[in-house]
């Protein structure tokens, strides 16, 4: 009955069941780290994040990592075939992550990875909306709450501005995406959840 | 367990990533 971490930016959800719980986790720790520093890598090259304070530098990308790295790896997200591909390769269905334990988290990732593809967005509007979610000012930790606001109104300004230049037909797709960051909030908190479920039954 | 992104050694990597960079710097 041992615990699974069954998030595709594992090789693969299945747990070697000779291996400690650390060791499960170093494993897990060694596969995500690379992500984790292409967020990184990602926020600098963000025009303006160089210039806010190391320490909210520090403390937007802790609470907005995780969201990031749901918007880069939403394709891994199949809704029409109902699978998941993880890091290692192979794509692996719902029914499986289901009976290994996987619960309403799969399907609020299914729904939003659905919903965020849907709108069919091009590779700089994806960008840019990835760079909004990072910009928060109301994330905690901030110190300077007015440097980040500046921020990400600007990011708001130009997001908006592209997805009205690139689909001056489609005026609701701006307010669509704006409404995928509650999303990400909510998927944020359940993310929490599950690691804590982790941590404490590993 | 609050802070799930120390939990996960998050807060480390970032560190080291954003250090890297202020480290290429010039003078």
């Amino acid at each position: 009955n041992r615990m699974h971490l069954l998030c595709p930016m594992n090789t693969s959800p299945h747990v070697n069941p000779h291996k400690s719980g650390h060791g499960i986790w170093e494993e897990f720790s060694h596969s995500f780290t690379p992500a984790v520093r292409e967020v990184v890598e990602f926020a600098k090259r963000i025009p303006g994040f160089r210039d806010l304070s190391q320490h909210d530098q520090v403390s937007l990308l802790k609470a907005g990592t995780f969201e990031v790295l749901v918007v880069r790896f939403a394709s891994l997200f199949d809704v029409k075939d109902r699978t998941v591909k993880f890091l290692g390769g192979n794509k692996y269905s719902v029914e499986t992550l289901q009976a290994m334990g996987a619960g309403d988290f799969l399907t609020s990732m299914m729904d939003f990875s659905d919903k965020l593809m849907g709108l069919g967005l091009s590779e700089e509007e994806m960008s840019l909306f990835t760079a909004v979610v990072l910009i928060s000012a109301d994330r905690s930790g901030i110190e300077n709450v007015n440097s980040v606001e500046a921020l990400q109104e600007t990011l708001i300004r130009h997001l908006r501005g592209l997805i009205t230049k690139n689909h001056p037909n489609e005026s609701a797709i701006f307010t669509k995406l704006l409404l995928r960051l509650p999303d990400l909030r909510s998927l944020n908190n359940m993310h929490s959840e599950q690691l804590l479920a982790f941590k404490v039954h590993p | 367990f609050s802070d799930p992104a120390s939990n996960l050694g998050l807060e480390d990597i970032i560190r080291k990533a954003l250090m890297g960079n202020l480290e290429e710097r010039p003078e």
